[in-house]
């Protein structure tokens, strides 16, 4: 039996956005300490670990480690018909077939459940190790939203480089080519307008544009992003979810020939 | 040109 009680129902809403359009079908794992996800695209160059922490829950009940299998689209489509006041309430019982979402009304006046068949996935688990990465910044997720958009629409990739100037992002394309450098700013009034730049050493590498603006779509989720990034590994872009969790998307580089 | 690698080869598998 899985009783999963959220009361920002909305989170749930955002997150389905935020993964929708990168992943297909993807197995929710339910165990004691959360409600989690990792998927990749079908591409396999982007994964998304998604984690919804039990403690972030009014009522987290997982009686045994469950894994349901889900289409995001399907998902989402009935998250739709949740308001955005709504209390989301996600139910399963141990080996059915189905999951059935219960959307409350903030005054309790209106009560939906809707039921959505589940369905096999076999997917692969991959272990993320701890990392001590090269370079961490911390900056607004509406301004790396806007940088990944701007510079979209000149190239296809970006290199990002890290160095003690700063954070810069450079791509080209036919029509011409563009940099942009953001410095560390230490706002006194707002945390959330800072960029914070932590480097050991600097590092540069290459990513698909389009993965990273897929990725954009959690910044409803929280005001900054973090961007972690090593030589030739993965850059892993990390949205934290209020008090509850956070969603990571890691990206492959592209590595010249 | 740049090649693309797949994100599962940086990870362990299981």
């Amino acid at each position: 039996m899985l009783e999963l009680r959220l009361v920002q129902g909305s989170l749930l809403k955002k997150v389905l956005d935020a993964i929708k359009d990168l992943v297909t079908d993807a197995n929710f794992d339910c165990s004691e300490s959360g409600f989690s996800l990792q998927a990749m695209d079908s591409s396999h160059v982007a994964l998304v670990a998604l984690l919804l922490r039990s403690d972030g829950f009014e009522h987290y009940r997982c009686d045994r480690n469950l894994s349901m299998g889900m289409n995001l689209t399907n998902m989402s489509k009935m998250l739709k018909c949740a308001g955005n006041d709504d209390i989301i309430t996600i139910k399963a019982d141990d080996g059915g077939d189905s999951v059935t979402f219960m959307f409350e009304s903030p005054s309790q006046d209106k009560v939906s459940d809707f039921e959505m068949k589940l369905m096999d996935i076999d997917s692969e688990h991959l272990g993320i190790p701890e990392t001590e990465y090269h370079a961490i910044v911390k900056m607004p997720s509406a301004e790396f939203a806007r940088i990944c958009r701007d510079l979209s629409t000149i190239g296809d990739t970006v290199v990002i480089s890290v160095s003690k100037d700063g954070v810069k992002f450079s791509t080209s394309g036919d029509i011409g080519s563009a940099n942009v450098v953001c410095r560390q700013n230490n706002s006194v009034d707002n945390k959330d307008n800072e960029t914070v730049i932590e480097m050991n050493e600097p590092v540069s590498l290459t990513f698909a544009l389009r993965y990273l603006n897929s990725f954009t779509k959690a910044t409803t989720l929280s005001n900054t992003v973090t961007l972690s990034m090593s030589k030739e590994l993965p850059v892993v872009v990390e949205y934290k979810i209020a008090e509850i969790g956070h969603i990571r998307f890691y990206l492959a580089p592209k590595i010249e020939d | 040109s740049s090649q693309q690698r797949s994100i599962a080869s940086f990870f362990e598998s299981g």
